[in-house]
């Protein structure tokens, strides 16, 4: 494993750890959309059904793991917790997400590595995880005051999908036979969708004041 | 029989 694959998966553990600081110490999940939540539920739900038939390495399993066990639980605490769920901006976050789902479903039966029920939804995963900070990214948008915890969740999430760009250059040049058009054009497209974000968050670090994106 | 790269990645 490379420098960028583990700074990729760390930067990724950080943004889940901060999602649970905010939901379990403050007790809030304002200004997280539920919509994108409930989209990573199933992108790792779908992607990780090989925990059942392959076995790569323990920390591959426990990973693995972990985003299950954190993306299913952030879910339900934000849908049923009877403190957390009060402070859920319901009325901004209007993303019509499940329009996500079909597309995704359409583009991964016709583009797979190989057409069988675990590839077809492994592929459906990486393209459903490429839109589904989207509506994560309306909300923002929405939010008159970011707040801090908030903005540097999606400030990780956005570093985990750059890294991950840089350890698939690093492979593709030092490993044999490393090709994963699907993953590589997912990732990318993936990894634009933040590059508004980081540039408004840049800006406003840089001017020290207060995250604010355009309307 | 086409075999499909391994999935290492998370």
């Amino acid at each position: 494993m490379n420098i960028f694959r583990l700074a990729g998966d760390m930067t990724h553990l950080f943004s889940v750890l901060v999602l649970l600081l905010k939901i379990h110490t403050i007790k809030s999940c304002a200004g997280i959309s539920l919509k994108t939540q409930e989209l990573y539920a199933i992108v790792f739900t779908t992607r990780y059904l090989d925990l059942f038939t392959t076995y790569i390495s323990l920390y591959n399993t426990i990973m693995k793991l972990i985003f299950l066990g954190s993306s299913i639980s952030i879910v339900w605490y934000m849908r049923h917790h009877k403190v957390v769920r009060r402070s859920y901006d319901k009325d901004q976050d209007t993303f019509r997400h499940y329009l996500l789902m079909l597309p995704c479903l359409l583009l991964a039966l016709l583009i797979n590595e190989k057409f069988t029920f675990l590839e077809v939804m492994w592929a459906f995963s990486l393209y459903l995880e490429a839109v589904a900070i989207l509506p994560q990214l309306v909300l923002l948008q929405r939010t008159r005051n970011i707040d801090n915890l908030t903005g540097q969740y999606v400030l990780l999430l956005g570093a985990y999908r750059a890294l991950y760009v840089l350890n698939w250059i690093y492979r593709y040049f030092t490993e044999e036979n490393y090709v994963h058009w699907i993953t590589w054009v997912s990732g990318i497209v993936q990894t634009l969708l933040y590059a508004d974000f980081f540039y408004y968050y840049f800006q406003s670090w840089k001017n020290n004041v207060k995250l604010q994106l355009p309307a | 029989c086409f075999q499909v790269p391994q999935k290492d990645e998370l």
